[in-house]
């Protein structure tokens, strides 16, 4: 159990370092499990440094900052250990533009090292671009939902009614 | 294993029944807020066993059942059905001889959940096992709900540490 | 002390239910005052009741529905006290296209009525076409902020560039 | 009351002096993901006389302090300045003369923070008291943080009561 979990630790670990530095364009960030000699009772501890930036603690890292962060360790679990499904609820909402662009290519690159299929809610016209299709859910009767097929160019025409 | 659709009956705002395909690759699902997006996610972790209220964003279970809107009666029962394809790589512990699964959760108001595989009833604890055999699962770090990332980064240490255990 | 704050939940109340109301293009809400006879010590419930919805708990109101929601009050609080300064950081974020127009529009109808100067902070192309004049936080440096005047052409290549 | 502008020097990120108009109507604020927009908003809440450091989010009040980037090194002090204009409602406690005011917080690191309007020293309280008295101030519920509007909602009722006090 605690060699598993150690084993897991390193490589999910090795995949944060990696996904941090691509997703910012720079600067490192590593994993530490603390606070307990038994890795059962450890925690885990993200330090992060975006590019020009001295580390520091994460509270004083920016919205998108912080979420950038978060998505890098989410993906370096799941690198370890892809699921056939990933589902990510409006994960850009607090990104700017360029790192839209580059959560979405990071997203496309999962979609070629593994089998996993991938459901991405999103209010953002960027992110829906990068989609291979787009399921639209609607209200036509007050209430209820129905879901509905759609392509990029009814989907302007989609955000903007309600 | 890989999961091809799901179909979604009474529950929450989902009253019609409503096919959902899972397809390769990468689906958007895009609305306006209040439409349904987060419900049709949170349909999906039912029918893998969440078995929290809470995580459902309930003050019961019975919560997700349609409760009615402007012109339409409440419900009493919900239904959520997932299909998925095996590839080969059957556990010896439910439906041992089909590649093709589906599984499905049915809430009855005031009278819990039953979930079934193939037809066959079985019970929560089979579903759950079943979705952590192939890393997959209601609590699976790759089902990040909406507000998630925020809560990912709050947490105390000890907390955060769970997530490694979908790696292991 | 009591008295003045049931005045005070009076007047909130009655803007937070037609500022709802407003902001969803119908729907019910109102506010209620519970948990204990001493006002002092009670706490603040809030109802609400999207258009064509039946009222439900708020957890289960979705997360744009909820920022409205939480909108409506901030506002109405804010009405039955203006203060000198207004500042808003991202709450814009969680809203789809139409809603965000209507957060503006909200802004807009507060900057007639009072004469309380607003900060709003927002990654929203929207949002920035409806502000009086925009300001450009950049790091031209790593690690550096300045402030830099700019215009809403500018500010389409300044969402760019990061 | 009404406020002009804001002079930043050494807090966070904004280590150059940084002049910020404050006028009528409505100013956004953008800009690029971790540039300084909250760290502004922060600023003038410390001015304004915020007394928590984790409302700033820091583990300590000196994490507002510039504390270096790639090519500079930190500094030992912070300072921000907040100018308004009385507008012939004055209060007797502070500066009884004056409508014009510049209210300006210095901290020092390991040494705490000075306050003085005018030019002359006096107590966090009297700052405090001073935007209370014109339904303003850090905690005011017109300064809405970011993720601030999520803490709202999830708040306990007798936690978000305490929004009213503003009303009153
Ligand atoms: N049991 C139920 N019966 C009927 N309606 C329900 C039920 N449970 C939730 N709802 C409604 O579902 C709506 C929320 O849907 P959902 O959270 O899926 O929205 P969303 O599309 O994710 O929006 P957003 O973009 O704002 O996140 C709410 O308006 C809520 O009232
Ligand atoms: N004392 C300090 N010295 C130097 N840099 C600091 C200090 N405190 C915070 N920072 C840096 O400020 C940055 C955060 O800035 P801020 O929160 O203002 O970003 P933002 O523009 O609001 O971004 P977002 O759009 O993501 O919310 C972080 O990168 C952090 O490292
Ligand atoms: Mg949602
Ligand atoms: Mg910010």
């Amino acid at each position: 159990g605690r060699e598993r979990l150690l084993a897991a630790f390193t490589e999910v670990d090795a995949h944060f370092r990696s996904l941090f530095t691509h997703l910012f364009g720079g600067g490192t960030a590593e994993l530490a499990l603390t606070e307990s000699d038994d890795p059962l009772d450890a925690g885990l501890e993200i330090i992060a440094r975006p590019p020009g930036k001295k580390p520091q603690i994460m509270t004083l890292l920016s919205g998108g900052e912080q979420a950038l962060t978060a998505m890098s360790l989410i993906f370096a679990v799941f690198l370890t250990n892809p699921s056939p499904l990933c589902v990510l609820d409006e994960v850009d909402a607090p990104l700017d533009d360029a790192n839209v662009e580059r959560f979405c290519a990071l997203l496309e690159d999962m979609r070629k090292r593994t089998e996993t299929r991938f459901l991405v809610i999103t209010h953002n016209p960027i992110t829906m671009a990068h989609m291979d299709r787009l399921f639209g859910v609607t209200m036509a009767e007050r209430g209820v939902s129905q879901l509905v097929s759609v392509d990029l160019e009814t989907a302007e025409a989609f955000r903007e009614a309600s | 294993m890989k999961f091809t659709g799901l179909r979604i009956l009474g529950f929450k705002t989902f009253v019609e029944p409503t096919q959902v395909p899972i397809e390769p690759g990468l689906t958007g699902i895009i609305g306006p807020n209040g439409c349904g997006k987060s419900n049709l996610v949170e349909a999906l972790r039912f029918v893998m066993g969440e078995s929290s209220y809470k995580a459902l964003r309930g003050s019961g279970m019975d919560d997700v059942i349609f409760s009615g809107s402007g012109k339409r009666p409440s419900r009493n029962n919900a239904e959520v059905t997932l299909y998925a394809d095996r590839e080969g790589v059957r556990s010896a512990s439910i439906a041992p001889d089909a590649d093709a699964l589906e599984i499905s959760r049915k809430i009855e108001r005031e009278l819990g959940s039953t979930y079934r595989v193939n037809g066959r009833e079985v019970r929560a604890r089979d579903v759950q096992l079943l979705f952590a055999d192939v890393a997959s699962g209601a609590r699976s770090s790759a089902m990040v709900r909406q507000g998630q990332i925020a809560e990912l980064i709050a947490a105390k240490p000890t907390q955060r540490r769970s997530i490694l255990e979908d790696a292991a």
